[in-house]
């Protein structure tokens, strides 16, 4: 049975899309099955798994508005045991088309459901909001990984997070779990990043990942070549420090 | 009269605070009248000039949804000519509240109708999205500032937000214009970084500010003592870089 995580924050540019795409295909490297989906119009995941948005037919919007069965909008990758479900730009108008529907905060929980036997783990990542494509990600999640950057504006908003989860708790998930804080762009000569790292440990001690990702320009690379960083630049900070987290994720969710 | 001008990128964390912050604060430096106005939930460029989000009684979200003057939402900043409308997290239900309003696209323009006689220049940051807050800031603006990453995923993402403009243009806007793509976070030792600038240079040809902003520490210390760059580090690259676009834009806007 999968165990689904959202890969999610509020604040745009903090690696939610670099955090889903290579913490799904280390996961997959080790042999776990994984489903990754896209809930975000940018479609970024997708592009950085080597599939062009523009391109497909039926993605995540068809499941989610017209009820398309989830298995036809699964699409294999260049790993082998990891399957995505693509988004595009058609999924900005969901938000204002799920608004109506009765169960809009369960939808994206519903369709899953079924096939959450085929999985060993389901990473969502999510946009940059805390709408309906957001909430409907933490609603069908059990766990959420927050990757953060180490920056002022970043850290303001984790506080508000964590209320989110908690209204989501009461209200509709009440399995949902905070895994833990990722640090993201990691520079340790930067004061600043370090200065965060401080005042992060002060607040949100015992959810903080052990991995920290450094800033690693091969990360930024990897995806105009339609690939994970496993598969782009295996030997590079940026793959070094993905392998370690995704060692660390295997550790806390199947603790031996 | 005053010209409104909305910072609007859909991808996150590409520099959209950061420039409507040091913009208008450069502008208020040269003795231009500017009321800033925060359209982002996450309450960034609020914070960034020093008004702690969390305090405010009212905000941009009163404005737009209890229909509360404007005037009555205006706050002095630091800057003898700066003017800012805050915003705090109240902001995310806005979306999901103005689609029942008729005329849920263009309350931010009707808003502000009234107080573009005390100004010489409106800036609207927006939130990482193309939901409705960001739909009205393209509504009410009649110049737009593209910020971007030198990065693949922001590249990804102009197409589209070119055709959004159009469609904008066509049903609500007539007068609406792209100033100008503004690269940020540019570092020239990094390759990638100068593929996307002649990757984007072939296609948007006539839609580029000739001014870049280097990658620079200060720029992103600086709202953490809820500064501009312009008080916080005036002689740092970042500085620099956006007094010469505050000139650059001027030069556009005043043509002598
Ligand atoms: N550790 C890293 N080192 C260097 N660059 C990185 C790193 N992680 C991510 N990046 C780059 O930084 C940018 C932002 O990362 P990404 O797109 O994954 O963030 P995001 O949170 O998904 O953004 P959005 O809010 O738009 O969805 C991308 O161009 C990405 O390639
Ligand atoms: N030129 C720069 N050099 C270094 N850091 C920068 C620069 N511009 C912005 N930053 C930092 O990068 C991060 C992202 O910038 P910013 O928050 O302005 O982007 P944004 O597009 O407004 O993000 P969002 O999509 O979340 O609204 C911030 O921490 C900011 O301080
Ligand atoms: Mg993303
Ligand atoms: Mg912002």
């Amino acid at each position: 049975m999968a165990y689904v995580v959202s890969i999610m924050n509020q604040k745009g540019g903090v690696g939610k899309t670099t955090t889903a795409i290579n913490l799904s295909s280390y996961l997959a490297l080790r042999n776990r099955k994984v489903l990754l989906i896209d809930m975000d119009p940018q479609g970024n995941a997708t592009c950085g798994v080597g599939i062009d948005p523009k391109n497909m037919e039926l993605t995540v919007y068809d499941t989610l508005i017209s009820g398309v069965n989830l298995i036809d909008v699964i699409h294999p990758t260049s790993f082998d045991h990891l399957h995505m479900v693509p988004a595009n730009q058609d999924l900005a108008g969901a938000e204002i088309e799920l608004i109506s529907n009765v169960s809009r905060e369960t939808v994206l929980k519903e369709a899953i459901k079924n096939y959450k036997d085929s999985y060993d783990y389901v990473i969502i990542d999510c946009p940059p909001s805390l709408g309906l494509l957001t909430i409907n990600s933490l609603v069908a999640a059990e766990g959420i990984v927050i990757p953060l950057q180490c920056e002022y504006f970043a850290l303001e908003g984790i506080g508000h997070m964590f209320q989110t989860v908690e209204l989501i708790r009461d209200s509709f998930n009440p399995a949902i779990k905070i895994l833990g804080i990722l640090y993201t762009m990691f520079d340790k000569r930067t004061n600043l990043n370090q200065q965060v790292v401080d005042e992060v440990k002060t607040h949100f001690e015992g959810y903080i990942f052990k991995t920290m990702i450094p800033r690693s320009v091969r990360l930024s690379e990897a995806p105009s070549h339609g690939l994970p960083i496993a598969l782009y630049s295996p030997e590079s900070a940026g793959a070094v420090a993905y392998q370690m987290f995704s060692d660390e994720f295997i550790s806390i969710m199947e603790p031996i």
